[in-house]
């Protein structure tokens, strides 16, 4: 079964993760699996999306890759 | 091959085209 609840998709966790370091959308998505929230892929796509709209990051390019990034 | 995690990374960037 898996463990939900472990890991909560929250706008602090998101904030908290970018302000430490530029992450993609798919590092984001590796923080936040399905497996460790209990959210469905669905859920964990709108929720992340409504979050990053809200919380509007700061967008880098960094290799090639769009990064999302926060200052403190 | 594309995995559950690059699905769901493309839904989100087209979630957040616009924005992005």
């Amino acid at each position: 079964t898996p463990s939900s609840g472990e890991v909560q998709l929250t706008e602090e966790a998101v904030r908290r993760y970018l302000t430490r370091k530029p992450m993609t959308t798919k590092d984001l998505l590796k923080k936040f699996q399905t497996k460790r929230t209990g959210l469905s892929s669905d859920a964990t796509v709108n929720v992340l999306a409504q979050i990053l709209k809200r919380l509007n990051p700061e967008r880098k390019v960094i290799g090639d890759k769009m990064h999302f990034s926060l200052k403190e | 091959s594309s995995s559950e995690a690059d699905e769901m990374a493309a839904a989100l960037e087209a979630e957040l085209n616009d924005f992005m």
